[in-house]
């Protein structure tokens, strides 16, 4: 473990707070694209297999089950809870546009050809694309609640910090995961334009619709 | 170096 990963760890709690907090206390998902959030509990579903059969950390594990639990009460919250609020009419990215072409690399690019190997690098590919739904969303309406800005910054902040980390291991214990940092850096990039509006614009987001 | 089997990463 090392700086870079625990703040990246602590990012991606930190904006899955913010969201499952927002609507919880706005008792709304408005704005909110529950395919994202689905694709996010798929993410962590499928990476998360090993979660009983691997020990790694006492950290490892709270941490895998807290994300488990956070994505699925988000999702709970959207179709169930909030269902009213949900604003399907523009949360309609065609998914699979992304999880076919996932789904096929996952299968041709991989370490080992493991149900759980395979699994694993289908949750990383769908990592670094999940959150093209919100971002079709946030085009579409135009704009971006201030909250939900935030929630798109640290989660764009945790994987350029894992990025830091992957450099960081790579020097000092010459360990590099290949899939995990191109995807990663693919994720990351995806995230610049919205980085960019979020430091110059601050909090309300316009896109130009 | 392939990562297979034990991943200590989230």
């Amino acid at each position: 473990m090392n700086i870079f990963r625990l703040a990246g760890d602590v990012s991606h709690l930190v904006a899955i707070l913010i969201l499952l907090m927002k609507i919880w206390r706005s008792k709304s998902c408005a704005g909110i694209s529950g395919r994202s959030q689905v694709l996010f509990a798929l993410v962590f579903t499928t990476r998360y297999l090993d979660l009983f059969t691997v020990y790694i950390s006492a950290y490892n594990t709270v941490m895998k089950v807290v994300f488990l639990a956070l994505s699925y009460a988000t999702v709970y919250l959207i179709y169930m809870r909030f269902r009213n609020s949900y604003d399907s009419e523009n949360d309609t990215f065609r998914v699979e546009f992304l999880l076919i072409p996932v789904i096929g690399l996952s299968f041709l690019e991989n370490y080992a050809f493991t149900p759980l190997e395979i699994l694993w690098t289908f949750s990383i590919f769908l990592e670094s694309v999940a959150i093209m739904p919100q971002l079709f969303m946030i085009t579409k309406t135009g704009e971006a609640e201030s909250i939900t800005t935030h929630y798109l910054f640290f989660l764009g902040l945790y994987r350029a910090l894992y990025i830091a980390n992957w450099v960081w291991r790579y020097h000092t214990e010459g360990f590099y995961d290949q899939i995990a940092i191109v995807s990663g850096v693919v994720q990351t990039i995806f995230y610049c334009d919205f980085f960019y509006l979020y430091v110059t614009r601050g909090e309300e987001i316009r896109t130009p619709s | 170096n392939a990562v297979t089997g034990r991943k200590d990463e989230l």
